[in-house]
């Protein structure tokens, strides 16, 4: 059956954190994530890859809304001689847009679609996370509006329609 | 209000591709998708994190189905040469867990529990990916039926009853 893409959401209304160099150990996103949200925050997207072999140390990011980087750096910070992070990176810039949809796991082209619409219009992708009904990119935020147009167009959406905030 | 916590889903389906060092530049997200596609690939979980400032580079990971794997890496292996690709890792030994629910976003607390669970049963988190109903996490396949019960037990969830394979 053909995949069902619902929509595009985007959200500029959050900043993100980078945390650079964080020991690949045993609770160590434990250690971190305890400190954020005892700190009130947030979170909404987290990212996190495999360590490169032999290095021991990946990077975790995540994105909150703007007015809590203050307490999320501060919770950090004080984390991060005791626990070894490298460096903590907060960055105001980024726009999150997310094609939501169904049955994207089976139809392989979706990802590649989104991903080409995004070059097409010359935006860079910083970062993906995806899960089987929404594929999510971060750019910059200056760069959202033209993203939100190259999507809608790449899949033929209306944009008056079929925008929606939808939870995925 | 509370989150709501819906249950939690597991798969060992998957194995995982991790390509190291994708020049982070215009559409190098789109070319090694394509690639993958036109190889009838379906790919579940992709996770790229921002590229260290200065190295140019980025590495992306994604998970499909085991009997995939030959055809993405030999997909892979077509381009890494011309688009730089510093390693294609293949890693079978996956298993992949989701904690499903509504309004996690808004309770900071939830990944912290999430991962202070795998934390307290000794299981270390080798990636993660997340929405805003979903909280995924890799771990080694052989960890995740004892990653299993303990978010369950960590949730007070019902084992026999919630435990759904739910889609996000
Ligand atoms: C890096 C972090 O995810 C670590 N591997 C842990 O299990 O907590
Ligand atoms: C690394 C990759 O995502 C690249 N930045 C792109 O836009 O395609």
């Amino acid at each position: 059956e053909q995949p069902l893409i619902s929509g595009v959401a985007h959200d500029r209304s959050q900043a993100k954190i980078t945390v650079i160099g964080v020991p690949d150990v045993l609770g160590s996103a434990a250690q971190l994530f305890e400190a954020v949200a005892a700190a009130g925050v947030n979170i909404d997207m987290i990212v996190q890859n495999v360590s490169a072999h032999h290095s021991g140390v990946t990077d975790i990011s995540f994105t909150l809304p703007h007015e809590q980087g203050e307490a999320a750096r501060a919770a950090l910070q004080a984390l991060a001689a005791e626990y070894g992070y490298q460096e903590i990176q907060y960055d105001e810039g980024v726009g999150k847009l997310s094609l939501v949809g169904a049955g994207m796991r089976s139809h392989p082209g979706v990802s590649a679609q989104l991903f080409g619409a995004l070059r097409d219009a010359g935006i860079n992708i910083e970062m993906i996370s995806t899960s089987e009904i929404r594929i999510s990119v971060v750019t910059r935020s200056e760069d959202l509006d033209e993203a939100v147009r190259a999507v809608h167009s790449a899949f033929g959406l209306d944009a008056d329609k079929v925008e929606a905030v939808v939870y995925g």
